[in-house]
């Protein structure tokens, strides 16, 4: 049964991308079949995997449209069992482009029906909003991990993100779960990070998960080279964290 | 003369609106009269100037809309000098809702003639996105500072921001400037950030600041007290850092 991910939230800079891309590598790992959708129109999912931005003409864009299928836009990446739907600037017209259009929160979820069998996790890494591209994450996902920063500003939105998710649970898709928030950035030696820890496993319990990803520099130089940390350096501090974080998705969404 | 500028970048969490309150800060702390907008439905320049969401009716929506004039939603802050003209959440669909409208571009240019002499600096806070909000910022605004972390996906992003700045200025702007690219959260312990800035400072030349801010943790701290951090830690070096950065946009804009 594929499971199908989305990594949402509205504050920009928390570690959607990273998180994406470095639980994807940490699956694939562990043999899982693994699909990265980018529905980003930066496209950081891409260029963090060390394609080229504007070097491809494969976009989710096309998918979203319904101009071109899936399976088309699919390239493999440098991690082995991985797979990458990436997108183009193109991507950040879809919204005026659907706005008349029937069902348009389905798009993506429509489109992805043909490839699923082949995969066992798809995830969709969400851009910094609320708008129709992570509407359409969210009416196409089974479960949404929210990466959170241990910062004011972070903690101040989410609980706009959380009733969103909500709504769209209710009105388009019973199956969303959020399987959990994900610490990222940490860094102990703060106040703050403690004090917001303290807030968000207060507030939201067993959702959060127990690993917590430090700041690692290691971690940011990552994508520079076009590797997930995993394969940029195994030991360090972020990867083994990230692995960790795959095996807790497991273990959450294999419980059947 | 009333100088207006934009604070943009689509990458998210590069410290936009971190960079916006402090400049705001740091100009009225030098008698300058200041009003910051906020851009962003995220409202973080409002809720890190202590306004809790929600709890104020003042909405830049309306301005922009056209129901409602700039005067009567502008609210004084805890800053002597610096008044603020917050968003709402209503804020994020005013894309959609000016979808056919002539001149949607003019809007918030359109909105602020009233009011503009009654301030030095008017300070535009965007989203992390280079949609319609943001748009309508850089037809606004005479001046455009780039926040820039020093990491891969914020250098990857930022040649695209700058093609669009120049779309902007041929085709809506022809005032707009690229005031300045300024390095935020800088760390000079890390590799990645002296390769970005080495990168930037070959790429901008002058047009980069001077002065750099470092990521300091006093300054992630001063939006939970809601305070700019010269205000909640004057000797700070992110305060500091801030109010020579001001310094800096008082030569450049102050030239005349
Ligand atoms: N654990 C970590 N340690 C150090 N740096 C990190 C870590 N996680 C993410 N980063 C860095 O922080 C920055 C923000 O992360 P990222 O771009 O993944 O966030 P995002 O939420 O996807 O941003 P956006 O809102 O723009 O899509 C990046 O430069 C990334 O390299
Ligand atoms: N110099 C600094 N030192 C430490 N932390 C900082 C610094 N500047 C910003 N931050 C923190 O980094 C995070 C991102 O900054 P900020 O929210 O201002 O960025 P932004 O570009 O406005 O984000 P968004 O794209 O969501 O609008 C915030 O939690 C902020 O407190
Ligand atoms: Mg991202
Ligand atoms: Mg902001």
């Amino acid at each position: 049964m594929t499971k199908i991910i989305a990594f949402a939230n509205q504050k920009g800079g928390v570690g959607k991308t990273t998180t994406a891309i470095n639980i994807g590598a940490s699956l694939a790992a562990i043999k899982k079949r693994v699909l990265l959708i980018d529905l980003d129109p930066q496209g950081n999912a891409g260029t963090g995997l060390g394609f080229v931005r504007a070097s491809h003409r494969q976009s989710v864009y096309g998918v979203i449209m319904g101009t071109a299928n899936a399976a088309d836009n699919i390239l493999s990446t440098a991690v082995q069992g991985m797979h990458i739907l990436p997108s183009t600037m193109a991507l950040a017209g879809a919204e005026v482009d659907l706005l008349d259009v029937e069902n348009r929160e389905y798009r993506l979820r429509d489109a992805l029906k043909p490839i699923m069998e082949h995969y066992d996790y798809i995830l969709l890494d969400c851009p910094p909003a609320l708008g129709f591209l992570t509407l359409n994450a969210l009416t196409t996902a089974d479960y949404v991990i929210i990466p959170l920063q241990c910062e004011f500003y972070a903690l101040e939105g989410i609980s706009h993100l959380v009733n969103s998710i909500k709504e769209i649970k209710n009105k388009w898709n019973p199956n969303l779960e959020v399987l959990g928030v994900l610490l990222t950035m940490y860094d102990k030696r703060y106040g703050l990070t403690r004090a917001v820890e303290d807030d968000v496993r207060g507030t939201f319990g067993d959702r959060v998960f127990k690993t917590v990803v430090p700041r690692n520099v290691r971690v940011s130089e990552a994508p520079s080279h076009g590797k997930p940390a995993l394969f940029y350096d195994f030991n360090s501090a972020g990867a083994q964290a990230y692995l960790r974080v795959a095996t807790e998705v497991v273990q959450k969404t294999e419980k059947e």
